[in-house]
């Protein structure tokens, strides 16, 4: 789940997501190489409680399944992120083929899952190559707004790049509409520009800006606990059939 | 400004509090670190048609006048941001004394204007350390919205190590709560947090989220010229008696 450009929906993208395909059965890890951890902490993981997270298992060999927790969600887990990841950047700097760090270590547990979704800082830096060079695909989210095309065309020159140089497997699974707010003509804008340029890459499920997909994080729950009645919680469960259509 | 949270206004603000400060005749340059380029393009500059950027300023050796561009707002100047600075920061450490380049290629310019505003992205990288070092001030700001606290420990630690070790005048001029949607209580709830947290530190006027501030970029101009009687406008007219108090 990667765009540089801030707030557009990733880390509920992540979470929402996440915990509708772990609610149709299958088996899900969300990982969280944000030092904000928002996702750990929309997942209602105790970041002060963690005793091993994504830092440890990337830069002090910690092994993956010592950090990975269960969320109230069955077969949901997440790989939490804790401040110290914000010296990670620099860290990895030193280590050889830097960029693969994230993929060596998840390697262990990757076959444990159906999914895994890595919910990426909003900058193309070393925690977003790590993420963008262990994934099958990548999950554009934007939003709604005018500067949110701006940002597009140095992600995807980023995602070619690494798919060149480091990964050639990845591909765009898709580009995601969020926040967006049907009364105004600016969202309607910024859709149909991207429709035009993305075209069937678009997903058809658009999220809207609603209250309640801003309020769940402060429960520590995802929509679909939270009020799985909302129009928030119906597009994201529409999201999720989605994407196994595709899978 | 600064935030590593991404999409809780820092742009919005920079063009808009610029743009206020310059119509009561001060001097102001808004300067624009963040590769994406938002507060270039939010105040009409043609990223295409610029020759010099902030790129060139800081690692090619172009002299900062020859980047800075006027506005269609008298006494309002840009220092405008193109794709190339998404390099920059890999190629800032290999400047000696690498913090401390925005502050030198700023310093002739910088006695030519009453107040210069820094645009930061959303990360605490070389870039954002660059203008924490040449500021005199940092304004934070925060969302009101449940993940606008949590990346904030980090953000004040940071801001301290900068002025222990490279910028001992370094002051937090203030925290401004945007994006407030008075009609839920999630907002009325962090913005109780934050002025719990920050005391008398949070500026008085509180930014609204309004539809008019988020087209008003794709027009390319601020608030104060494309609806100048509405509330964002006016909240922001406000901010800035509320700076020119403190200057
Ligand atoms: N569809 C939506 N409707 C209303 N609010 C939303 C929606 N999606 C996300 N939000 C809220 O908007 C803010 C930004 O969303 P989020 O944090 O998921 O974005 P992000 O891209 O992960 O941000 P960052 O770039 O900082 O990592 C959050 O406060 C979130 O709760
Ligand atoms: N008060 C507001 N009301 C409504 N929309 C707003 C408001 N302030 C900003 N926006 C919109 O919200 C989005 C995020 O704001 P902005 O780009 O200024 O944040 P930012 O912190 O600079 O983001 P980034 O972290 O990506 O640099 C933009 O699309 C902007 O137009
Ligand atoms: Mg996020
Ligand atoms: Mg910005």
């Amino acid at each position: 789940m990667a765009n540089q450009k801030g707030g557009v929906g990733k880390t509920t993208t992540v979470i929402n997501l996440s915990a509708y395909l772990a609610d149709s059965g299958k088996r899900v890890l969300a990982v969280d190489i944000d030092p904000q951890g928002n996702t750990t902490t929309g997942l209602g993981i105790d970041k002060s409680a963690c005793e091993t997270s994504i830092y440890d298992v990337l830069l002090d060999e910690a092994p993956v399944m010592t950090a990975v927790q269960a969320t109230q969600v069955p077969s949901l887990h997440v790989l939490p992120a804790t401040m110290d990841l914000a010296g990670a950047e620099i860290e990895l700097t030193q280590v050889p083929d830097r960029e693969r760090q994230l993929t060596r270590v998840l390697a262990p547990i990757v076959p444990r899952y159906d999914f895994v979704f890595v919910d990426c800082p909003p900058s193309l830096g070393l925690l977003t190559l790590n993420a963008l060079t262990a994934a099958d695909g990548v999950i554009i989210p934007i939003q709604c707004e005018f500067f949110a095309l701006e940002g597009l065309s140095q992600l995807l020159s980023t995602i070619d790049l690494v798919k060149r140089d480091v990964n050639t497997r990845l591909v765009l699974d898709g580009v995601l509409l969020t926040m967006f707010d049907g009364r105004t003509n600016l969202a309607q804008q910024v859709a149909e520009e991207v429709r035009n340029h993305f075209g069937s890459q678009v997903f058809r499920a658009v999220i809207p800006r609603t209250v309640r997909l801003s309020e769940a994080p402060s429960y520590g729950q995802p929509i679909s606990r939270y009020d799985p009645r909302s129009k928030g919680a119906v597009l994201y469960a529409d999201l999720a059939k989605e994407v196994l259509e595709h899978a």
